[in-house]
C-alpha cells in the first residue's frame, strides 16, 4: 500500500479537487483506494454527502483511542463513495480541537500513519486531503505519506506560500528518517493572464524536475462535479481538466518509486 | 473612523482581493485608508512588496506591547502603498505564534480594536484582512469591526463554510455588546457553470438582504494586478470585476450606518 498526501498551507488552491480527481482516476485503473479527510472543514467529506459538523465517527476517532485500533474497527469508520472500490474516512469539525489536545502529548504526529498501515491488505493506495495550515493534522499527513503532491495556483501570491511549504518540508525531513519526495502540480492555469504564464515559468526555474511538466487548466466542470457529488472523471470524462489530471497521474506514477 | 473586516474561515475565497480592491476604491473617493494585514501568510503584505517572513515591525508589534502604544509609535509601524492616502500595517509570520501565547492571557481579543482607535484622527476607514481560520487573529478582526464583509465563492463547498462562519458570528455576538451586521459578497461568479448559478440562488434564499444584490464575476485581471503590486482599479479601471466592486461599495455604503 502507498500513501499519498495532498497538501499546501495556502487555502483554496485545489487540494480537495486534486485528491478526489486522482482517487477517481486510480480507481478507474482498478486500484482499491482510500480517501482520508484530515481537514476540519471537511470539504472532501461534504463532497460525498457526509456532514463534518455532525460526524460522530471518522478520522477523529483515530486520535481518541487508548489502545491501537484493529483493522476491523478501522473498517467500521469508512463510508462508501460513488465508486465501489473507493472508500472515505470522513472528517469532523472536532478535528480542530486536536491542536490544543496535542500540547504535551507525545506521538500525536504519527497516529494516522500507524492506523493506515492496518489497511494494507485491503487498500492499494490511500490519499490524504489536508487542511491549509501547519498544525498537528498536516504534520500527520506529512509524516504518513510516501509521496507528497502540492497543488500550486499559477499566480504570484501562491509562490510565496510554496516557499513556506518547502521550509516546512525541510523541518519535517529531519524528523522522518526517510526522504520525502514532493511533486508540484500547477493548477488553475489560465493562459489568458500574464500572471499565470510568468508564475509557471518561475515554478519551473525554481523547482525543476519536481514540477509536473504539464499544468491543470481552469475548468468550470470541477465545481459542477463537486455540487453533483460525483468524481470529476465520471461527471465529465473528456474535459480539459480531466485530461490534464490523467497526464499528471501518469507522470506521478512514472516518477519512480515513492520514498 | 470606521473599521471594516473582511473575513471567511474558508481559504482562497477572495478575502485579500476584496480588501485591497475596496481600499483602493475608497481612496479614490478621497478617503484616508488604513489596510491591516492580520494573516500570518501575509498575502496583502506580499501584494505591496513587504515580506512577512522578514517583517520585524507591524501588526505583531501591537501584541508585544506591555503598555498601550501611542499614536506616534503606531504610525512608525505603517508602510506606504502605491496610493498616497492609503497605508498598510503589514503582517509577519510571527503572528502565527499568538495562538499559543493567547492561552491563559486575558484581553488578547481586543488588542487590534484598541490600537486602531488611536488612528481615528488620521484615518477615515480601516480595512482588516484576516486569516482563513478561527483563532485569536480572526477574533480580533471580528471584535474590532463596525462592519463585516464576507466574500463567498459561488460554489457548493463554500456554502458549508459560510454556515460555519455564521455560527462563529453568533458566538462572537454574545461577547460584543453591539450587533455585528454582516454583508455577504458573492465572488468568482462564473455564469457558464450550473453550480455558480444554483449556489447564488441558495445564498439569496438563505441570507436575503445581507447579500449584495450583484455579484463579482471571475476576472483574470485580479491576478495580474496582484503580480504587478498595483490596486486593481488602477491596474485595469474598466474591467468587469472592478465595475462589480464599485457597485458593491455603493451598496455597502448605502446599507445604512454600520453598527
Ligand atoms: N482546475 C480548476 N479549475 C477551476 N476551478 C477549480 C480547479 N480546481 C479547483 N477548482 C475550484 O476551486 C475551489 C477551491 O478548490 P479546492 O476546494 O479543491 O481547494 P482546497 O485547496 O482544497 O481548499 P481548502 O484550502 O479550503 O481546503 C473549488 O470551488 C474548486 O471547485
Ligand atoms: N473575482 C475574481 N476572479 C478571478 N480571480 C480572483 C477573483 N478574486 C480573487 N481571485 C484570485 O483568487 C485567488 C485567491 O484570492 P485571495 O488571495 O484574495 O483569497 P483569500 O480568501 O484572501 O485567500 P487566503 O484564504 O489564502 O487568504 C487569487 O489568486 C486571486 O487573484
Ligand atoms: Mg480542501
Ligand atoms: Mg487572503
Amino acid at each position: 500500500m502507498e500513501i499519498w498526501s495532498v497538501a499546501n498551507q495556502k487555502g483554496g488552491v485545489g487540494k480537495t479537487t486534486t485528491a478526489v480527481t486522482l482517487a477517481g482516476l486510480l480507481a478507474e485503473q482498478g486500484k482499491r483506494v482510500l480517501l482520508v479527510d484530515l481537514d476540519p472543514h471537511g470539504s472532501l467529506s461534504s463532497y460525498f454527502g457526509q456532514d463534518p459538523d455532525h460526524q460522530a465517527k471518522g478520522a477523529y476517532t483515530l486520535f481518541q483511542q487508548k489502545d491501537e485500533l484493529s483493522a476491523d474497527e478501522l473498517r467500521t469508520l469508512l463510508c462508501n463513495t460513488p465508486i465501489e472500490s473507493a472508500y472515505l474516512l470522513p472528517a469532523s469539525t472536532a478535528l480542530a480541537t486536536l491542536e490544543r489536545q496535542a500540547i504535551g502529548r507525545d506521538g500525536m504526529g504519527l497516529v494516522v500513519g500507524k492506523a493506515l498501515k492496518l489497511m494494507s491488505s485491503i487498500v492499494d493506495i490511500a490519499i490524504i486531503d489536508s487542511p491549509p495550515l501547519l498544525g498537528i493534522l498536516l504534520v500527520n499527513a506529512l509524516a504518513a505519506c510516501d509521496r507528497l503532491v502540492i497543488p500550486v495556483q499559477t499566480e504570484f501570491l501562491a509562490l510565496k506560500g510554496l516557499e513556506r511549504m518547502t521550509h516546512t518540508l525541510t523541518m519535517m525531513a529531519r524528523s522522518r528518517n526517510r526522504a520525502l519526495n514532493f511533486a508540484i502540480v500547477p493548477t488553475m492555469f489560465d493562459r489568458r493572464t500574464q500572471a499565470s504564464v510568468a508564475s509557471l515559468r518561475h515554478l519551473r526555474n525554481h523547482y525543476g524536475d519536481n514540477v509536473f511538466p504539464g499544468r491543470i487548466p481552469v475548468d468550470t466542470k470541477f465545481r459542477d462535479a463537486s455540487k453533483a457529488g460525483q468524481y470529476p472523471h465520471v461527471f465529465s470524462p473528456d474535459s480539459h481538466g480531466i485530461d490534464a489530471y490523467r497526464q499528471c497521474l501518469k507522470w506521478l506514477q512514472g516518477q519512480g518509486q515513492a520514498s
